[in-house]
């Protein structure tokens, strides 16, 4: 999956991606304060194709929990499920339908997204992104942003989440690079010294098929000394 | 004589033609016959309908010439029938058979040589029980029948989503799975049935038929999304059946007749579809019971959770139930609605739950307040609009309007116990369809300005397995597109559905679709507003009564609807209308058969002059 960390006060944007094997679960975001959690599990193309370069890794699966009132809620391309203690709602994509109850708000827009709200102040969006039935290769997947997080904590962390809190870059050294049309240069973040690669990524909340083009400095090796530690220190046993 | 021949009569075809078109189901029964006598003879027509269906239309037909049924107001048809009726010489009529059916029956005298049709149509909402739909046809042909078909299809309008309706699956109980073709083409679904002469033989040369039995096919419709609008002709109906929701929990006041009259067997069917409802009550539920006699008492003072514990407890309670004195209905529903009002204000039950009155008697109240207008009084402003009461009447020897009426009024539905031995199932089966409330205070919203001539909007539950279906009018037919809100409470949430309906995409989907009828959501609303009109008829008085009745007359006569207001008449106006068929609605009182007139059903008829010449 592609990650996308827009830094509003340098008005640009970070991207990375994680690749990790289908089946894989990542942290994204994990708040022990407000009790939020976020894991996406990771799945890969129809083919299954051995060779990770090549292969193309998704969101299929998000968890989206909050441990101090038991909710819960799953969200795979087929079906959301809203768990209050172990009593499950089921919703389809096919439903537009708002739910309402104490400190949670969740509404999902037919066949486009949903959007989560933990009272004021965290906001969620999952989008669906559809691929034609009969495509050879891809299956459908999902998109997370957070759009609203100020209630989150300073302890907030995870592949997301460590992103909440300000962090400074500076970007120099802009350079040609092996592909002409992404420049290359470097970029000092976390007391570390990264090659990055101008380049863009799409953010697809308003339209789920076409996106709105975000430029962004790219991070090689899934992130590495962007993301606190690891890639695979984001690794969970399970969706929840 | 020819094979099928009985008495000199040939039934040589009947066809019934059933199609259902968004639930709405429409039917037609044909049946042609032949007098191969020398004289005239009487040919029979009976037909078996539910008594959900409203008769539409009936012709009789006599050798090419065709008297048609007109629908008139009942009090119209009624002058020309006593008039008929007290010459001997009339009618056709409509009589309660069984628990689900209606009976339909006219003889004719047909001249020999002559050939006779009747064609009768009925047209019926099927609603959704327990997560089905179910067409019932009760085929019990006289005699052997050269050309027998029943042929059943169920289709409906594919919408842009594309999702809609398909047959999941069929139970048939008749005469053996090979005399049976299914053929299923999604959305399409039909059902054959087509039995050769030797196959509805009862022996190898017997002249009797062997079919008797229930043509039964139940089916659900694919359902991906939880609402589903469909529009037609600046009409649309509204189905509305959400899955996956949590049962809300609730709590339930039992509160039972234990009077004499309920001594034997009845007390211990009772008994038996309680301890079985005992063990299907969930843990999260409330529930006490309410017994009543001359006196009324109660198992525990106010509602108790049913833990495991208290289910044992419950289920010896019942088991010791002893039957007793008279019928205090008053005092033994005031106690429970008292109750479960006490346990809401209390906190003593769950904050979302939703609460139920089941009551269940064999006979009038005949101690303390007997007044039945008191008694639904008294009710209703005990209720006042909080919760359901289902009213249970057990046996013959009741005031079912009653019961109905007090139901009604109270957002509930009265439900007919019949006296059978499988009276304890009928119990267990009236609870499973309200034991599992999905959603509450359901309310469906349409823009004030777009829609008109709405049926039913508000229920007070949604039960799991059933379907809300509201109908109604476009203001503008042109209009590009309009918004539904379902809105009600869940058992964790308050949810609102939205259904976004595109009406130009829908009239594009429905030019593709040439096997629906034009009017068919048209009909479907009309027969919805009057069958509400009908059931809130029965709780008014004075000039609001007559407002309601005078607007389910209009609507019925003016869709040809036989109702409770109306009546079909079938005359032959050449025979100075000494020949005059009635098919009447006649209500739900298993006893009203031996009440109505019944022995004026065989028309006079005159058989024609015809020279004739025959081989032999």
């Amino acid at each position: 999956p592609h990650f996308i960390i827009q830094v509003p006060e340098k008005d640009d944007a970070i991207c990375f991606n994680i690749d990790e094997d289908p089946g894989t679960v990542l942290r994204l975001i994990q708040d022990p304060v407000t009790g939020l959690t976020v894991n996406g599990q990771i799945i890969g193309d129809k083919a299954g194709s051995p060779d990770s370069k090549a292969r193309k890794t998704y969101f299929g699966k998000l968890g989206i929990a909050n441990t101090h009132v038991s909710s819960r809620i799953e969200v795979t391309p087929e079906k959301i499920t809203l768990w209050n203690g172990d009593t499950p709602s089921t919703f389809s994509w096919l439903d537009t339908v708002t739910l309402t109850q104490d400190g949670l708000s969740v509404k999902i827009n037919k066949k486009k997204n949903m959007v989560i709200s933990f009272g004021d102040g965290v906001t969620f969006v999952v989008i669906l992104h559809e691929v034609w039935k009969k495509q050879p290769a891809h299956h459908d997947f999902l998109g997370f942003y957070v759009v609203e997080g100020h209630r989150m904590s300073a302890q907030t962390h995870g592949l997301l989440g460590q992103f909440f809190h300000p962090f400074d870059y500076e970007v120099f050294d802009i350079h040609p690079g092996s592909d002409p049309t992404k420049p290359d240069a470097t970029m000092l973040v976390k007391n570390h010294r990264l090659t990055v690669t101008r380049g863009s990524q799409k953010d697809y909340r308003k339209d789920a098929s076409i996106g709105r083009k975000v430029s962004c400095w790219f991070v090689h090796n899934n992130g590495q000394g962007l993301i606190d530690g690891d890639h695979r220190d984001y690794i969970v046993p399970a969706l929840f | 004589l020819p094979e099928g021949v009985v008495n000199g009569i040939e039934v040589y075809s009947t066809k019934v033609s059933c199609k259902v078109t968004s639930r709405f189901a429409h039917n037609v029964v044909t049946t042609r016959a032949v007098n191969r006598a020398d004289t005239a003879k009487e040919v029979s027509f009976d037909v078996e309908l539910p008594k959900t269906a409203f008769i539409t239309n009936f012709t009789l037909t006599i050798d090419g010439v065709t008297y048609p049924g007109n629908v008139k107001e009942k009090e119209v048809a009624k002058k020309q029938y006593e008039k008929a009726v007290s010459q001997g010489k009339t009618a056709g009529l409509v009589k309660a058979s069984g628990r689900k059916l209606e009976k339909f029956t006219v003889s004719v005298n047909v001249a020999a040589g002559s050939k006779v049709t009747f064609e009768l149509t009925y047209e019926e909402l099927l609603k959704r029980h327990k997560g089905k739909y179910e067409m019932y046809l009760k085929v019990k042909p006289k005699q052997l029948i050269k050309h027998f078909e029943v042929i059943t299809c169920c289709c409906s309008p594919a919408n842009p989503a594309g999702w809609e309706s398909r047959v999941q699956s069929h139970t048939l109980e008749l005469g053996g799975a090979a005399l049976i073709e299914i053929s299923i083409f999604l959305p399409q679904g039909r059902v054959s049935f087509k039995p050769s002469l030797d196959q509805q033989r009862s022996c190898p040369n017997c002249t009797d038929s062997l079919l008797d039995g229930d043509f039964t096919i139940t089916y659900d419709v694919n359902r991906e999304s939880p609402g589903n609008v469909q529009v037609i002709n600046g009409y649309f109906v509204h189905f509305f059946a959400p899955q996956g929701l949590p049962v809300v929990p609730k709590n339930v006041v039992f509160v039972i007749d234990i009077s004499g009259s309920m001594q034997g067997r009845k007390m211990q069917q009772t008994k038996d579809a309680l301890l079985r409802i005992l063990q299907d009550v969930k843990e999260d539920d409330y529930l006490n019971f309410i017994l009543f006699s001359s006196d009324v008492t109660t198992w525990k003072e106010s509602l108790v959770q049913a833990t495991p514990q208290n289910i044992q407890l419950a289920k010896e309670f019942v088991k010791n139930i002893k039957v007793e004195g008279a019928t205090n209905i008053n005092d033994a529903l005031l106690r429970g609605i008292e109750m479960l009002k006490k346990a809401r204000e209390e906190h003593l039950i769950p904050e979302r739950s939703t609460s139920i009155v089941i009551m269940l008697t064999d006979g009038d109240a005949n101690t303390g307040e007997s007044r039945p207008e008191k008694i639904q009084e008294n009710v209703k402003k005990a209720i006042d609009g909080e919760f359901p009461l289902y009213n249970l009447g057990f046996g013959k020897y009741l005031n079912y309007n009653f019961l109905d009426s007090m139901a009604l009024e109270n957002n509930g539905f009265a439900r007919r116990i019949y006296e059978d031995s499988d009276a304890d199932l009928q119990l267990q089966g009236f609870y499973e369809e309200v034991a599992r409330p999905l959603m509450t205070g359901v309310e469906v919203e349409y823009p004030h300005n777009d829609i008109q001539d709405l049926t039913q909007n508000t229920y007070q539950h949604f039960y799991d397995g059933s379907e809300i279906v509201v109908a109604g009018q476009l203001v503008d037919k042109d209009m590009s597109h309009f918004k539904a809100d379902v809105k009600g409470h869940g058992a964790l949430n308050d949810l609102t559905f939205t259904e976004d309906v595109d009406l130009e995409e829908m009239e594009k989907a429905r030019k593709e679709q040439d096997y629906i009828f034009g009017n068919y959501i048209e009909r479907l609303w009309a027969y919805l507003t009057i069958e509400q009109l009908l059931d809130k008829r029965k709780n008014s008085h004075g000039e609001e009564k007559e407002n309601l009745t005078a607007q389910a007359l209009e609507l019925s006569l003016k869709y040809h609807f036989v109702t409770p207001l109306t009546s079909m008449v079938v005359t032959k106006p050449e025979d100075n209308d000494d020949q005059t068929a009635i098919a009447d609605k006649p209500g739900d009182d298993p006893s009203a058969s031996s009440v109505v007139p019944v022995m004026a059903y065989q028309v006079s008829y005159q058989p024609p002059q015809v020279t004739y010449v025959d081989g032999d």
